[in-house]
């Protein structure tokens, strides 16, 4: 299976 | 003789924690396009924004001497929130540099 992407993962603080 | 060639430069930025939220937001980690943790928001208000140096498209290398390198983005902001709510330090201390120098 492809890699998981993340790029769209965002967290604020 | 000759013009200086441009060397991205890392930075180290203490940020007091002298506000109720550090106030940023990061994109990226380990295994996406974005390999570092990238700053994408700085919130007025907020301890980031009242340091002043902190800057959207800095990519953090190191919080407070550990490194982000090879951690992927849920572990990476585990440590920036960590780092936010101890208090054993009144700070933290962000290794950035400047994409694309």
């Amino acid at each position: 299976s492809p890699p998981k992407e993340y790029e769209d993962e965002v967290t604020f603080f | 003789t000759g013009s200086p060639v441009p060397v991205p430069t890392a930075t180290v930025v203490r940020v007091v924690k002298n506000a109720n939220t550090l106030g940023i937001a990061i994109e990226g980690g380990a295994n996406t396009r974005q390999p570092l943790p990238r700053i994408v928001t700085i919130q007025k208000g907020g301890s980031a924004h009242n340091c002043g140096q902190l800057k959207v498209g800095q990519v953090i290398l190191e919080v407070n001497g550990i490194s982000l390198r090879g951690r992927e983005h849920k572990d990476a902001a585990w440590i920036i929130a960590e780092a936010f709510k101890t208090k054993e330090k009144d700070h933290i201390d962000f290794l950035v540099v400047e994409p694309g120098l």
